[in-house]
């Protein structure tokens, strides 16, 4: 599917706004 | 040009470095620019022929200043072949199939190439934070233990030596790692333990730094850095 395109930006882009490290 | 196209002039430029570059840079774009069916037909094959290529050239001991730039060039170039093949699920999952891509991202680790270094760490970081029935963390964690292993280096020195470089870029992809390694450490006993060997080994003296350094990417880690620490030491 077209979704799973971008992937690694995505998860790039999580930890540069540090939205990755955000604890739920 | 077609996947297997490049499949084979990768294998026929090897011995050139300046034609081997043209066409690493050629095939990024495609791996960019094409559907994830084009890089599936890249596949496997193509994705082992990068890596042997990227270890060769890792290996390679070039007296010649210039053929050891034009080796980190070709170096970085695969390495942004290796971001581009991992943009979607099928290249990721082919990567971590691999026995050695991790630990050759963490070669790649090297301060001397600041840009390269910058890219295979934020690749690492994605890795560590991925979902994924493997515990990937771990995985990356022990490629960086036994290459300096290896090297009978201190195992987060490389990461040390990036926070000493005078290129934020770099200081800032290196707290990234930081903080993927630490924060997806599960045990609580665990992450102070890599905290307080990164801070022995002298983060704590570049810490004291980079709160100077006025940018906002940088600041970004940093916070995330304390606020880590923070509740871990609230959790203690």
């Amino acid at each position: 599917g077209g979704e799973e395109i971008g992937i690694m930006d995505g998860l790039l882009e999580a930890l540069q706004s540090g939205a990755a490290f955000r604890r739920k | 040009k077609s996947a297997v196209m490049y499949i084979q002039e990768i294998k026929m430029e090897y011995r050139d470095p300046q034609q081997l570059l043209t066409c690493l840079e050629s095939l990024r774009v495609s791996l960019n620019n094409n559907p994830v069916s084009w890089v599936q037909n890249f596949g496997d094959e193509g994705l082992m022929l990068l890596l042997s290529l990227l270890k060769r050239l890792q290996d390679e001991k070039d007296e010649n200043s210039q053929a050891r730039n034009m080796g980190y060039k070709c170096q970085h170039e695969i390495i942004r072949c290796l971001k581009a093949f991992m943009n979607n699920m099928y290249g990721i999952k082919s990567m971590l199939g691999t026995e050695d891509g991790i630990r050759l991202l963490v070669r790649a680790l090297n301060y001397k190439v600041p840009n390269m270094m910058v890219d295979a760490a934020k690749l690492l970081s994605a890795i560590c934070i991925l979902d994924h029935p493997d515990n990937l963390h771990d995985r990356v964690l022990e490629a960086i233990t036994e290459e300096a292993e290896k090297q009978d280096a201190e195992r987060f020195q490389p990461l040390i030596d990036g926070m000493q470089s005078n290129q934020i870029a770099l200081k800032s992809g290196c707290m990234q790692l930081i903080n993927a390694l630490i924060s997806r450490a599960e045990e609580l006993d665990f992450r102070i333990h890599i905290r307080s060997e990164l801070l022995r080994l002298g983060l704590r003296q570049h810490l004291s730094e980079i709160r100077r350094i006025e940018n906002e990417e940088l600041q970004v880690q940093l916070n995330v850095f304390d606020e880590q620490a923070e509740d871990d030491s609230d959790d203690l």
